[in-house]
């Protein structure tokens, strides 16, 4: 089963993150620039476009499973993650499949994730 | 005297998910 921990306080409003600038926001200010310069900067790490296919009832109750398209490869990837587990989907900030639920936990106000967002996440940067 | 209080500071790539593509053959 997936782990049932509760998510970490970086998802709390006020929580300060820091940029690979060295810049420091509050988690509820971010945008999608901030992810996409963090990543230029930071080397070794790259933002994928994660475009989400599928979202279904878990088997182990209180998880969703989320099924992605990733990157150019447009490889297949799923999820299992609490419903309150946010996402930030481009051009839209951060998003949950259940923002009630979000907002109760962490006061992160959220849009609801729905088939088709784009969501950032990172992976490797390839080698060449 | 009050002590001063840490504020935890999180990195940007702990808020997104690693979703490795799995490598092409």
């Amino acid at each position: 089963p997936p782990h049932s921990t509760a998510l970490p306080s970086h998802f709390m409003k006020g929580a300060i993150i820091q940029l690979a600038t060295g810049e420091l926001k509050r988690v509820e200010d971010l945008q999608t620039q901030d992810f996409l310069r963090s990543a230029e900067v930071s080397g070794g790490l790259k933002i994928d476009s994660s475009t989400v296919v599928d979202i279904q009832e878990n088997q182990w109750p209180g998880f969703v499973t989320l099924h992605f398209i990733v990157g150019e490869q447009q490889s297949k990837v799923c999820l299992d993650v609490p419903p309150e587990h946010p996402f930030f989907v481009y051009g839209q900030g951060w998003s949950s499949c259940n923002p009630r639920q979000t907002a109760q936990l962490f006061a992160l106000p959220c849009h609801r994730l729905q088939v088709g967002d784009v969501c950032i996440s990172i992976s490797l940067q390839s080698v060449v | 005297n009050v002590e001063p209080r840490s504020v935890a500071v999180f990195p940007w790539h702990s808020l997104v998910p690693f979703l490795a593509p799995s490598q092409p053959d």
